[in-house]
């Protein structure tokens, strides 16, 4: 089973 | 006082086609320099940015940073009305709440005005490091869009894996599974026109998942550029990049699915 990552754990806001 | 034009208006048709079914609306942020737009879907899963240069542009003034907050879906409606071989010129006053577009035929014996309301959109931004990739594949943009679409019949997730030999797309799903590998082309050719080669720049080899309903909605820029370049790391979001000649490029960026 593989899940979704999101941008946040990789890319922060600014 | 901002104000560009663009003699094949098509352009802009395609790029905005190549954003709005990802993120609603979006800030064209016009300087100087030229135009950028950064959009994430509502899942925080990918993103999508533009960079236009004002290199691009027959016509290019922006006399002060202007903020135009567009709904691509409206701004869709007023571009069908442009014809293919019109040239496309945007106007926008400095504290405006429109945006004027205008379509004027090769002859100029049509001319369109449309006024476009601007929206106040309080955009989150994410910081996109300029990142070393492990791996950067560049292959004929066509290729890329066929390999995503005839997988997704098979499975949702698909996994790339790269080594200095060959690019190899797998994925698996009820009725079985699958793979297609693209061998990095014969440098010898010198003949073949680059945009049909697959090109493979490696440090090591990776091997990334990701949602094959995403890299289908990245497509649809397709019609942008002849090639599609693919940077990959190990446990980094995946960049997919459609170079514009001289206007600049569009982006999208994947984050990857992780085996649990």
């Amino acid at each position: 089973k593989s899940s979704q990552k999101r941008l946040d754990s990789y890319f922060k806001l600014i | 006082m901002f104000e560009c034009a663009l003699i094949q208006g098509e352009l802009f048709r395609k790029l905005i086609a190549s954003v709005q079914d990802l993120v609603q609306d979006g800030n064209f942020m016009c300087d100087a320099n030229g135009i950028s737009l950064q959009g994430m879907d509502s899942s925080h899963v990918a993103l999508v940015a533009l960079a236009l240069k004002k290199e691009g542009f027959v016509e290019y003034r922006c006399d002060r940073d202007v903020t135009l907050g567009i709904n691509f879906a409206n701004l869709a409606k007023m571009l069908k009305c442009m014809g293919a071989k019109d040239r496309l010129s945007i106007r926008a006053q400095d504290e405006g709440d429109s945006a004027s577009f205008v379509f004027e035929s090769e002859d100029s014996s049509r001319v369109s005005n449309f006024e476009l309301k601007l929206m106040q959109i309080d955009q989150e931004q994410l910081g996109v490091p300029e990142t070393q990739y492990k791996a950067v594949i560049r292959m004929p943009s066509s290729e890329f869009q066929r390999i995503c679409k005839d997988l997704s019949a098979i499975g949702d997730t698909v996994s790339i894996s790269v080594t200095k030999e060959a690019v190899k797309f797998s994925v698996g799903g009820d009725i079985g599974s699958g793979d297609m590998s693209l061998r990095q082309s014969e440098s010898g050719d010198v003949d073949g026109d680059d945009s049909e080669k697959v090109m493979i720049e490696l440090e090591e080899p990776v091997q990334q998942n990701f949602a094959l309903r995403y890299l289908n909605n990245f497509t649809k820029a397709t019609a942008l550029s002849k090639t599609v370049t693919l940077s990959l790391g190990t446990d980094m979001p995946l960049v997919t990049e459609y170079k514009m000649d001289n206007l600049g490029s569009i982006r999208y960026y994947l984050a990857p699915k992780i085996d649990e």
